[in-house]
Order: structure tokens, then sequence, then C-alpha cells
């Protein structure tokens, strides 16, 4: 999951 | 009602007017757009009522198996009031020369017959925005850790489109299932748009930004 880091930090933003 | 209350506002494609027009300009025009309809369906995603109770990781499985389709499905209903042509945006609208011209004729060929399919279906807003999510809660991901919890968040958007069906069209029972029966060419329409875009990617020419990348990425 590491190449998949920013679908990961969007889906972790609370917005 | 709620799936209305949160579908995301439109974006523009905001063409670079200092680019000349050509295959270039028209690809990166779509491959930027896309980034940023990217965020703004990572964000729709997380309003569909339950999605966000789903696992961080199984959230990431239905995303990237499923985004593309949820991407074709919004130009399409965007196009549904036009004839043979495409609203990539609404200031991006291509007809079938315009796109000859600027390279997209595979891409508009590929869509055109889902936008038909549509129209004959008169497809409906309430219908268009539960068909979307459905479509992401139904991406067929080998890799969902907990099926169940899909299981039940398509049960109750699968319910939502039958209740669609029974309170404003009456006339036809079979109404959900006719719209049901619309996502194999979905699936098969987003396959062949994802197939142009990863060419494009071989290809180099044009600048893709690192959403799009990862995304194209985790459909090879």
């Amino acid at each position: 999951k590491e190449k998949h880091k920013i679908l990961h930090r969007l889906l972790q933003n609370s917005t | 009602s709620h799936l209305l209350v949160v579908e995301p506002e439109k974006i523009y494609a905001m063409p670079d007017p200092t680019v000349p027009d050509g295959d270039i300009k028209a690809l990166t025009t779509l491959c930027d757009l896309a980034d940023r309809e990217l965020v703004v369906i990572i964000g729709w995603a997380k309003h569909i009522p339950g999605f966000s109770s789903l696992s961080l990781t199984d959230q990431m499985s239905l995303l990237q198996s499923a985004w593309m389709e949820v991407l074709v499905l919004s130009i399409v209903f965007r196009s549904l009031a036009f004839e043979g042509e495409l609203v990539y945006a609404d200031d991006y609208v291509v007809d079938e020369e315009h796109a000859r011209l600027s390279g997209l004729l595979d891409l508009h060929v590929a869509i055109l017959p889902l936008v038909q399919r549509y129209k004959k279906l008169q497809v409906e807003k309430e219908e268009f925005v539960t068909l979307k999510a459905i479509a992401l809660l139904n991406s067929d991901s080998m890799h969902i850790e907990d099926v169940d919890a899909v299981q039940r968040l398509q049960d109750s958007l699968h319910e939502a489109l039958q209740d669609l069906g029974s309170s404003q069209h009456t006339e036809d029972p079979q109404r959900a299932g006719k719209l049901l029966m619309t996502l194999p060419l979905l699936r098969q329409t987003a396959a062949r748009t994802l197939q142009h875009f990863f060419s494009i990617k071989v290809q180099g020419k044009v600048p893709m930004h690192k959403l799009f990348l990862e995304m194209l990425e985790a459909k090879a």
C-alpha cells in the first residue's frame, strides 16, 4: 500500500 | 436523497489558452481534469452512507478498482442532453470532429454507446447518483477484507434503486433491473478508457499528475 500514498492521505483527511 | 445532497459541484477543464490546439493539449487538459476529478471522487465516496465505516484498506481497494467507472458515469450523465457530444466538463464539450482533430476519437467512440444507452432509458439524476455509488461498491475488487460489510452497502444501495423504481416508475416493474443491466457496458467502457490512458502514459508525451498516475498504476 506504500505505493498508494496520495489516495491513502486523501481518505484519511477528515474533509 | 442523501446521495443527491453529496453530489459534487462541477469542475472545469480550463484548457490552457497559451497552448496551441492539438493532441497534446487535448490530452493534457483531460489528464489534468481527471486528476482533479479523482480528488472530488475520493471526497464524494466518503459521503456515501457506510463507506467511511469500511476499513481504510477496503475503501482504497474499492476506489482503486472502480474510479474510472465513476468518472465515466459522470461524463455520460453530463452528456445526456447533448447529441453526439461528450461533456468532459461544462467548458470542454467535444463533438466527433473535435475529437478526431485532437486525438480523442477512441475515447469518443468508446463512451458514446453508453450515453445512448442511458438516453434510451431516460435515466434520472436520482437513479444516476445511486448507480454511481453502486458502481463503486460493486467494483469486484479481489482485495476486499470485509466482504460482508461491502455486501451490506451494496444491498442498501440496491434497495434505494428499487425504491426509486417502485415510487417513480410504477409503469415499469423492471426499471431497477434495466438500470443494473447497464453496468456491464459501463465496466467495458471504463476498461477501454483506461486502456487509452495507459497507452498515453507509455508514450510519455503528456504530463500526468501524481494522483492520476497512482490510480492508473493501481489498475495496471
